[in-house]
């Protein structure tokens, strides 16, 4: 769950 | 109508077979300045992003913004029926529920067409920003995929570190550890095995290995695969296609708890 948080928090900085 | 000749189809078809055990479905968006593909697998944990400009084909014409919804594993059983040296043209009409996959032999003695059936799938689009990398790493794209694949028959993660010489990968499993290094090497001879490192600042991160073999199955597209990190950021794992484009995957790294 933190690796899918951490892809969600990368593609959402875009 | 949207229609797009590659000659080199195989190409198309080493494209699908490195993503399709990555994702099951995904739309392929097609506008004026080429073909894309964004879709996370099904964890959630990666993305695989491809893009293959409209100049990179012989012929392209895409008249208004279409996305196209396709089942991967249909999509390489058709594209499997095309011989590794022909041409591949597909068509689709504007609200058309069907693409059309032509593949032409060199000798332009066989002509197949095969019609896949489209399909309606949800997918939001995601920004992908433009980051900064503590480290960048081009290395030969075979040397990668063997690395991750000995490092797998030990552990389950590998750690990425790179310093300003080398590209360190390790691995510890049940049966005992690993340790793999890439020194820099930008031989001039031998372009193909060269190994550069671009770095702002050294970095360490974990990554599954499950997912870095996933991705090496992209290696016949490339004779080097390019990798970006940052601490906390997803790792860029990115195949260049010369003057055709790009398929990169981003995996978030292991996080400490």
């Amino acid at each position: 769950l933190r690796d899918q948080q951490l892809m969600f928090d990368f593609f959402a900085s875009a | 109508m949207f229609e797009a000749r590659i000659a080199q189809g195989g190409l198309l078809k080493k494209v699908v077979e490195a993503i399709k055990d990555l994702i099951e479905d995904a739309n392929f968006d097609c506008n004026n300045s080429g073909f894309s593909l964004q879709a996370m697998d099904s964890s959630h944990v990666s993305l695989v992003a491809l893009s293959l400009r409209a100049d990179g084909f012989e012929h392209y014409r895409c008249d208004r913004n279409v996305s196209m919804g396709m089942k991967l594993a249909n999509l390489s059983k058709i594209l499997k029926c095309a011989g590794n040296e022909d041409a591949i043209t597909m068509k689709s009409e504007d609200n058309g529920d069907t693409i059309t996959f032509m593949f032409e032999t060199p000798n332009q003695e066989r002509l197949s067409e095969f019609d896949l059936k489209l399909m309606d799938i949800d997918s939001e689009h995601l920004g992908i920003p433009e980051a900064e990398y503590d480290a960048t790493v081009k290395l030969p794209a075979g040397e990668f995929q063997r690395i991750v694949k000995d490092l797998s028959s030990i552990g389950d993660t590998v750690e990425i570190s790179v310093t300003k010489d080398a590209v360190k990968f390790g691995t510890t499993g049940d049966i005992g550890s690993a340790n793999i290094m890439c020194r820099q090497n930008k031989s001039v001879d031998k372009p193909e095995e060269s190994t550069e490192i671009d770095i702002n600042e050294p970095v360490a991160l974990t990554f599954a290995l499950r997912y870095l073999n996933s991705f090496a199955k992209a290696t016949p597209l490339s004779t080097h695969v390019v990798l970006k990190l940052s601490k906390d950021l997803p790792i860029v794992v990115e195949y260049h296609v010369p003057d055709v484009g790009r398929l990169g995957f981003y995996l978030a790294p292991k996080v400490e708890e």
